[in-house]
């Protein structure tokens, strides 16, 4: 792991003073090696290494560290500034119904998250409505309200065939309801089609959501940052989920997200059982990152 | 990346972010590239197009172009696995589709019993394909609905049969082990081969490697499908998974309808990646 291999690059190092230019360039290859292993997108790795190195070089290597635990320290503080405070929280204008809008690439798990948010929000004492946005995946709007009928919330599913229409009309029956919040799931979509991002665009304009958020695969590569470029410009979006935590994906895609788009990253799925959704620790993630 | 005359570090250095880029994995990358630089001087590369033509045919080679087509070696049952959400239910939708177009017969073995509508989204894909499912209750044994296919298919000897599985993360030892009994399942009733495919998602990083191993020594596979290319990402990380297990890429998923199912092309695919 990165931590091993830099003890072996500052083995020759007898362990006070500063480090040198040539001390750090090895230390740097390990850390980029490290950063690509886990999926951060190289641009990203560039300039984080480049932002470490200015760290690095002449700094103190402590009585109390190794140059390598030294280094290690500065990578591990970058990351986690990096990938942001833990302070991240689903924010409502106090307009009721509060509206929160999911999307993302398909299959990143946007409809389990829509059911884990639900029952989140249901025992922060809230009264959600999830509404079936996905018209096009063969039983999307089965699987929402399989879910919903799971954990006891209603699901609006609307007879159009317009997902527009469908979450304004969402909208409308949260309020004859009584709902306070609106979850509405949308399709799996690719921020190369035009068609399909602009559908997007027009859900959002057509229901003001307070929070978009983006659900993100955990095990995406460098692509996660084409992708979410894409749907910042487009859609917007407010957060992050970032979902399959649970397996062994390092997760540098997440970094790379947030990164290039600044959005906060703001749950992190860790199972497919709807209680699996944790808040984000960038702590644990930027040591997860490092391997 | 620039295509004019130069071979100079930048283009190297770009060439090394291209493929980086399209998830080939670093490490593999500088064995790729050094090598690569090494031929240009040998061989008196003229340009950066007269290298990129050159990377494209090393990286084509990786595949096996001869391999038997395994969906087409009927009567076969095919068992279609891999991790959450990488296209399998669809793949399988897909894939009845098109062998039915070629008037092969086919069977569906719904053996997500697990998900939500999984049960739902297989009928609708055989009901278009034209095809009959087999299937049991949400929440039975996978292996018993394994069972029940694997009995139907030895009754009606179709071409083709073909079991979808919950999607599982490669690191659940349980649910790794389902998915053995699966298979034990398969082989021990049918009378037909039966073969394994990991369905994986082209956006998939360095973890897909991770995936492939895990699966493949699980299950001995017999194949991949890449799905998803579609999008901007390159698929890159099947270079590495082939590179280590050797196996075909039978087929790649390039869109969501029926009709996105398309023969796995070296040349085109290799030409991709490079950009
Ligand atoms: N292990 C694990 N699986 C997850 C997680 N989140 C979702 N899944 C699984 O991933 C698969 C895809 O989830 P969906 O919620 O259907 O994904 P989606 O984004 O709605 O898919 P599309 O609507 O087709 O774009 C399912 O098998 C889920 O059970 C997670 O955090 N961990
Ligand atoms: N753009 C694109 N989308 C695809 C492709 N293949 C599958 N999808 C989409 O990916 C999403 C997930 O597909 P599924 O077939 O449900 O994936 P799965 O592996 O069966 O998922 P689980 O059973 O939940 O693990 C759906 O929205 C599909 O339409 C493809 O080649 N291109
Ligand atoms: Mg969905
Ligand atoms: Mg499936």
């Amino acid at each position: 792991n990165l931590s091993q291999r830099l003890q072996t690059v500052f083995a020759g190092l007898t362990g006070k003073g500063r480090l040198s230019d040539a001390d750090v360039d090895a230390a740097m290859r390990e850390i980029r090696l490290a950063l690509l292993e886990a999926d951060v997108n190289f641009r990203v790795v560039k300039e984080f290494v480049a932002r470490v190195r200015e760290r690095a070089v002449g700094a103190d290597v402590a009585k109390s560290l190794t140059p390598g635990q030294t280094v290690i320290r500065i990578v591990l503080e970058e990351l986690t500034e990096l990938l942001g405070g833990t302070d991240a929280r689903l924010v409502f204008t106090g307009r009721i119904p509060g509206v929160v809008m999911l999307v993302g690439l398909q299959g990143s798990g946007k409809t389990t998250a829509s059911a884990k948010l639900a029952n989140l929000m249901r025992k922060q004492g809230k009264r959600p409505l999830l509404v079936a946005g996905d018209v096009y995946r063969p039983a999307a709007i089965d699987q929402l309200e399989a879910l919903g009928r799971e954990l006891d919330i209603p699901v609006y599913r609307g007879e159009s065939s317009d997902p527009v229409e469908i979450a304004r009309a969402g909208v409308k029956e949260a309020v004859a309801q009584m709902r306070d919040v609106v979850i509405i799931d949308t399709a799996g979509r690719l921020h190369v089609d035009e068609e399909m991002m602009t559908e997007a665009a027009r859900i959002k304009d057509a229901v003001r959501p307070d929070q978009i958020l983006m659900v993100v695969d955990a095990m995406t590569g460098q692509d996660a940052v084409t992708a979410a470029q894409a749907f910042s410009e487009r859609v917007d979006f407010d957060a992050v989920i970032v979902t399959k935590l649970d397996g062994d994906a390092r997760g540098g895609a997440a970094l790379s997200v947030k990164h290039v788009t600044g959005k906060p990253i703001m749950f992190a799925g860790v199972g497919e059982k709807l209680d699996a959704l944790e808040q984000f620790h960038p702590d644990r993630m930027a040591k997860r990152i490092l391997g | 990346l620039r295509k004019g005359p130069d071979l100079d570090d930048e283009f190297w250095e770009d060439l090394e972010d291209t493929l980086v880029g399209a998830d080939i994995g670093a490490t593999a990358v500088t064995e790729i590239v050094d090598r690569l630089r090494d031929s240009a001087a040998r061989q008196a590369l003229p340009d950066a197009a007269a290298v990129l033509d050159h990377l494209a045919g090393e990286l084509a080679r990786e595949f096996d172009s001869d391999a038997a087509d395994l969906l087409a070696e009927g009567p076969v049952v095919v068992l279609v696995v891999g991790v959450n959400g990488t296209g399998k239910t669809t793949t399988v939708g897909k894939i009845a589709t098109e062998a039915a177009r070629a008037g092969r017969s086919v069977l569906l073995g719904s053996g997500d019993t697990y998900r939500a509508a999984a049960v739902e989204q297989l009928d609708i894909w055989a009901e278009r394909a034209g095809v009959p499912v087999v299937r049991r209750e949400r929440g039975a044994d996978p292996a018993a609905v394994t069972f029940d296919t694997v009995k139907q298919a030895n009754e009606t000897r179709p071409d083709l049969t073909l079991i979808d599985t919950a999607g599982r993360l490669h690191t659940s030892a349980d649910l790794m082990r389902e998915l053995q009994k699966v298979q034990r399942i398969a082989k021990r009733e049918s009378d037909a081969p039966v073969r394994s495919l990991l369905v994986m998602d082209a956006t998939t990083g360095q973890n897909g490697l991770s995936q492939a191993r895990e699966f493949h020594a699980a299950l001995d596979l017999d194949g991949l499908v890449l799905t998803k290319l579609d999008g901007t990402a390159k698929g890159g990380i099947a270079v590495a998974v082939v590179r280590e297990l050797g196996l075909p890429i039978v087929r790649i998923g390039v869109g969501e309808s029926a009709d996105d199912l398309k023969p796995f092309v070296p040349d085109e695919f290799a030409r991709a990646l490079v950009g």
